[in-house]
């Protein structure tokens, strides 16, 4: 299973659909500092469920959704779908949320809860708890974390 | 599931050892129990020594020190459950030349069994990659993410 | 002291401005009061829009932009108050090379009054030395600190 | 005033007396991962009486003191000695710690207590705050540190 497409449109600094193509291998990103790069990951985790550890970067729902510049009105939908890929079959992954604060997931087109694709990563060894993504800054705090949070990553890889 | 706790425990241990010795050109690692006695509770603790030194404290362990040890365990929890993709932001930013050389060649060796999408500055970790991605604010606050291809391919402009 | 503390808060700002304008080449920022009417116990709070951006919460600043950000208040204070020396652990980690340079550029108008001890990994500071040391381990876990001549006068050989 | 001496014996990774001269401008210290480079911030900093942060780095008085290798015995006392100078005078600031716990500051050759060194600074423009140091790591965290530690930065400097 890899990341064979990341598709946003609305999310964070993604007020226009934008498409990002992922092949297996080592994909790397570059780019000034401010320009969304980061934003990209925020955005994987996001279609996943959300974040692993609880970060500064914003909680809440509207945090995702584009808020504007000084020549684009915010927008009320961000809207992230995930592809991935293995040699038998394609997942498509779908996270929808409004400002109102509703938010939908679907799996291959169809409307399920966040549950029902956690257990279907589960079965392709991806897990909920994301120890595959370490966030910017976090690579430094892993040694001093407390006891209970290491625990829970070897727990979690059982 | 103690019993499988356990033996996830050990084999993590097993590999965090040899890959920090990779990492690090010697010293000694070790993952254990803060409380032998009560295996389905306990907290984990994860104790790193550099070659030749006798760290008491993982708190004074330096930055540099403190990513490789934590790159080090990661990828350990990879040998012991593959994971198919890994996300990496910033990871190299503590990291000295020689340590960041010895990084990118552990994570060239696993490649094969891992996605990987990492986000540098740095020059040296550009080399690695297969395939580079750039991104740009031509509008203020607006991303637009665009290809590049590889310099080694000989032609390097960027695709729009 | 009232009086004092509202006349250093409206001065700081002013120069955060100033500073802030210059590393982000643009933008706008603002040291204020959280509440207005009771000067002497309310926190204080930084706000700060790079440039065509209308960041809400300061929480989702990138890692470069809070970098930035956190060193154009530094000299802002600096400026308020000139301190004979000031000294910087790898502030540059998260920089990226334009915004690298500016600060440096800032800090080289500054090095007449204030006095510089900087860490780093990174080439592009190193230039800026006046003078340059290095650390090493020939024994393993003491360190030993020689002084490295700068290139630019010709001869690289570090003394002993 | 500006920084022109550091010389050190038993603090953390300089059981050897060593000696560091430093000049006006800027005084870059480079080195690879875990030779030293912050122990020498903290020195500057524990013999001005300790950091301004909380600090992982260890508190206790033993984690300043040499704690051995495979080859060196561990040793009982940490000395740093920082000399300061301006275009009339030089002020030499002495901290000794024993792994008893004891500790002691000298002002110019006198045993003199911590709130003496910081009043004579004081009077030379370096404040006790030390918001002048930015230790590793810390330039991230200033954006989102609590409101009331932003304002100590200003009261601080008024
Ligand atoms: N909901 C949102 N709407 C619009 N802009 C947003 C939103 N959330 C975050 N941003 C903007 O995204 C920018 C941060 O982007 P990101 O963190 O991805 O940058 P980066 O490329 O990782 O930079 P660095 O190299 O500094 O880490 C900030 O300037 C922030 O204002
Ligand atoms: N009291 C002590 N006795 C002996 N060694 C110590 C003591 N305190 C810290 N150390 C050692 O000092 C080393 C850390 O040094 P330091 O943080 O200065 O490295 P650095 O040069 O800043 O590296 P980096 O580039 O990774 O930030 C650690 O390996 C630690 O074990
Ligand atoms: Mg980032
Ligand atoms: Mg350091």
């Amino acid at each position: 299973m890899y990341i064979k497409r990341l598709e946003l449109q609305g999310f964070k600094t993604f007020p226009e659909r934008t498409k990002v193509i992922f092949n297996p291998g080592i994909t790397i990103i570059i780019g000034p500092n401010g320009t969304g790069k980061s934003n990209i990951v925020e955005a994987i985790q996001w279609v996943l469920g959300g974040h692993r550890q609880k970060t500064v970067r914003g909680e809440k729902t509207e945090d995702a959704i584009f808020n504007g510049t000084q020549k684009r009105p915010s927008m009320g939908m961000a809207d992230v779908t995930l592809t991935l890929q293995n040699s038998e079959e394609e997942l498509q992954i779908n996270h929808r949320a409004f400002r109102t604060g509703e938010s939908e997931y679907r799996l291959d087109g169809k409307t399920v809860r966040l549950r029902d694709i956690q257990e279907e990563l589960w079965k392709k060894a991806i897990s909920e708890n994301k120890y595959y993504v370490i966030e910017q800054g976090a690579i430094g705090t892993f040694v001093t974390s407390k006891p209970v949070e290491k625990r829970a990553l070897i727990e979690e890889a059982a | 599931s103690r019993q499988r706790f356990l033996s996830a425990m050990a084999e993590v241990n097993t590999y965090f050892k040899e890959l920090f010795v990779t990492l690090f050109k010697g010293g000694t690692a070790d993952v254990r129990l803060l409380d032998e006695n009560d295996p389905l509770e306990s907290g984990v603790e994860v104790l790193a020594q550099p070659p030749g030194k006798k760290v008491g404290n993982m708190g004074l362990l330096s930055g540099g020190e403190k990513s490789l040890t934590s790159l080090a365990f990661l990828f350990a929890l990879f040998r012991y459950k593959p994971t198919p993709f890994c996300i990496l932001d910033e990871v190299d930013a503590a990291l000295d030349e020689a340590n960041l050389i010895r990084f990118l060649d552990l994570m060239k060796t696993i490649k094969s069994d891992t996605q990987f999408i990492i986000i540098t500055h740095n020059y040296r970790t550009m080399e690695v990659a297969d395939y580079i991605y750039g991104t740009t604010m031509e509008e203020p606050n607006v991303t637009r993410v665009f290809s590049m291809k590889m310099e080694k391919k000989a032609e390097a402009e960027p695709v729009a």
